[in-house]
């Protein structure tokens, strides 16, 4: 089983 | 005051294509450089940044950055009006509340305008860090395409996996299991069919096929497709826009619970 991560715990807010 | 005018609208066609299953509404951001787009989709799981270079346009004007909140089914409608041959202005004063398309058919018989009113769209801009991916494929877009199609009739997620040897996508699930294994191509005359792989370190990623087939409507725009990875970060997927720019999309893997 996998999970999908968020892009905005790659990517911060600028 | 704007003002860019792009003789082949088909490109604009497919780019709006191109993102519109993904995202509602997105801001345009004009300046003298281009028009650029930076939007994630509703569930933050992916990112579609689209650049558009004004040299690539055959004639283009930005006197003072415009950002121009758009809905997107709104703009599909107008640019179904224009014909695949049309050439196409956008235009919008300063400070403008609404943007103008123009469309003239190539022996200028026929000049048509819709005028669009603009949203007030809230800006959400992400750094995107500079990356030394692992691994970049390049791939015939149709390809791409082809395999995640197939792909998605056997579970919601692919893996891909890559190696010096080739990239495999994977997908497993109630019917059974697929795996799909395409070889670094040894002589190709022709580029646009090549499959190149550049590897620094073997990489393998899960990600959700949903997405991967929203980025495909973007296959119109460029024979070819890059897929860059690194372990535990966003997937990219880049489709090329002739001369004038480029589409990414950012994905974010799906990670063992």
């Amino acid at each position: 089983p996998t999970k999908q991560v968020s892009l905005t715990s790659f990517f911060k807010k600028k | 005051m704007f003002e860019a005018r792009l003789v082949q609208s088909s490109i604009f066609k497919k780019v709006l294509e191109a993102i519109k299953e993904l995202l509602n509404e997105a801001t345009f951001d004009c300046s003298d450089s281009g028009i650029q787009l930076q939007a994630m989709d509703s569930s933050h799981v992916s990112l579609v940044s689209l650049n558009l270079r004004s040299d690539g346009f055959d004639q283009y004007r930005c006197d003072r950055n415009l950002s121009m909140g758009i809905n997107l089914a709104s703009m599909t409608k107008i640019m179904k009006c224009a014909g695949n041959d049309d050439i196409m202005t956008m235009k919008a004063q300063d400070n403008a509340d609404s943007v103008t398309f123009m469309f003239e058919s190539p022996n200028q018989e026929k000049m048509s305008d819709y005028e669009m009113k603009l949203m007030n769209l809230d800006q959400e801009h992400l750094g995107i860090p500079e990356t030394d991916y692992s691994c970049v494929i390049k791939l015939p877009s149709a390809e791409f395409a082809r395999i995640c199609r197939d792909l998605s009739q056997f579970g919601e997620s692919v893996v891909i996996s890559c190696t010096k040897e080739g990239v495999k996508f994977s997908a497993a699930g109630d019917i059974g299991s697929a795996n799909i294994k395409l070889a670094q191509t040894a002589n190709v005359d022709k580029e646009d069919e090549a499959v190149s792989i550049e590897m620094q370190e073997k990489v393998s990623l899960t990600f959700a096929c949903r997405y991967l087939n929203y980025f495909t409507k973007a296959t119109p725009l460029s024979p070819q497709v890059c897929l860059s990875m690194s372990a535990e970060v966003p997937l990219v997927v880049e489709y090329k826009i002739g001369e004038i720019g480029h589409i990414r999309y950012y994905l974010a893997p799906k990670i063992e619970e």
